[in-house]
């Protein structure tokens, strides 16, 4: 499904260089469920960020579902995004001033989705990560992990062949988080391909491969073992 | 330090009331350290932003150093919270077109600390959470993990009596969170209080005390055994 080719991302800043990623090179079949781990800084976030077709890498080659995504426009780069990817932000990026129904609708306008189909998926997506009763709270009236909720339902919405998850249980208690993950287990039953960020190992343990990054490189790419 | 009489907070949303908060009756002493637990939704942010004196309950009381809060207007409340309370806020809330060093140096500037010195205690601090050579970094330009730091950095610049952090290590693989903790620990030896809210129950170790919140009650306060 993608594969990338010493993939690389500098930033700029004045006259320093930072190298967040540097000479990636991975492939992940369609229906595998990924876990990305590594510590703070070294490069998780911009590695989802370069899979999910939301920013150019600066060297190196991006093949998504076969095609070379570093030869795309911006604007192909977010057609391809918007039907084929859905992405749980690490700081969720939820329209603010906006009910959690209509931030869970908004990728189903991008598809041109009847509005009564649209709602009634949303609200399907919103009781299925647990918010059945906070449909119409704004974003700013729900907690930390309500609102990670809603990022994570809003991903999912659209059916995207395949979930970027970035860290999709930071804010969410055990029991919670446990119920995230046996819902993206199921996702990926139904034949998604699913790749999460995550620094907790009991998270990690419902993938199938944990691929472990270290100051922008990819050091370990390992099984993980289910009992 | 700080007590609580039957506290709750009440949301008013249109025709429908929620009870984020209900009667939390709790005591604690100067230099203890407490952790927060419960699923989410349960009322932890809520208890938290009253004790730090961000937010005014619907009912009950709360005293703080023998103060009875409920009673200040704004502006009181403001200037107790600036100079005897450090705030680490679920989202970080940092100033995003600001540099780390900044954010940090940001509460030193309502206690009108010169110059010279707010910069040397700020670099201090974020050298103690790790982030020696990204004091530059605006906080677009941190990681998620990185930016988490910073919060926890300006939230103790000031040496305050009570350190109130929000889920301080959501965004940390578990080496840095492991560090953070070790931080809060030696600024509890130094007769700091500390209250964290963590969904992680090798976060809450570190702890003395935890309180269990759910559905907007405390219904555990328990000692941490350590070994
Ligand atoms: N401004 C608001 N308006 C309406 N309801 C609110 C508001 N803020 C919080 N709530 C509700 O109050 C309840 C408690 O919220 P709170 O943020 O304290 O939970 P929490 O324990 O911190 O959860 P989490 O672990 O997810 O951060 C939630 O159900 C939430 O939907
Ligand atoms: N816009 C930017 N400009 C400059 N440096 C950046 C920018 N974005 C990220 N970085 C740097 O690149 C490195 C990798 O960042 P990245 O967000 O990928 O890390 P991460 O593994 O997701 O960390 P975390 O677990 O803390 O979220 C970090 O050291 C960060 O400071
Ligand atoms: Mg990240
Ligand atoms: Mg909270």
């Amino acid at each position: 499904l993608l594969e990338t080719a010493e993939l690389s991302k500098d930033y700029l800043m004045g006259s320093e260089v930072v190298n967040a990623l540097r000479e990636v090179s991975v492939q992940v079949k369609g229906g595998e469920f990924v876990a990305v781990m590594g510590p703070s800084g070294s490069g998780k976030s911009t590695f989802m960020n370069l899979i999910g077709c939301l920013d150019r890498p600066s060297s190196g080659r991006y093949l998504f579902e076969g095609r070379d995504m570093s030869q795309l426009n911006i604007d192909d780069l977010a057609r391809t995004r918007n039907h084929r990817v859905g992405f749980v932000f690490q700081n969720f990026s939820l329209l603010s001033r906006t009910s959690a129904l209509e931030n869970v609708e908004l990728p189903l306008m991008y598809g041109k989705v009847p509005r009564r189909d649209r709602k009634a998926k949303a609200t399907a997506v919103l009781e299925a990560v647990g918010l059945k009763d906070r449909i119409r709270h704004q974003s700013s009236q729900l907690s930390g992990g309500q609102q990670q909720r809603v990022a994570i339902a809003r991903a999912i919405v659209n059916d995207p062949a395949l979930i970027l998850a970035d860290e999709p249980t930071g804010a969410l208690d055990t029991f919670t988080g446990i119920e995230i993950m046996a819902l993206f287990q199921a996702l990926n039953r139904d034949g998604r391909t699913i790749v999460v960020v995550t620094h907790e190992s009991d998270i990690a343990q419902f993938a199938d491969r944990i691929l472990r990054f270290r100051d922008g490189r990819l050091i370990k790419d390992e099984r993980v073992e289910h009992p």
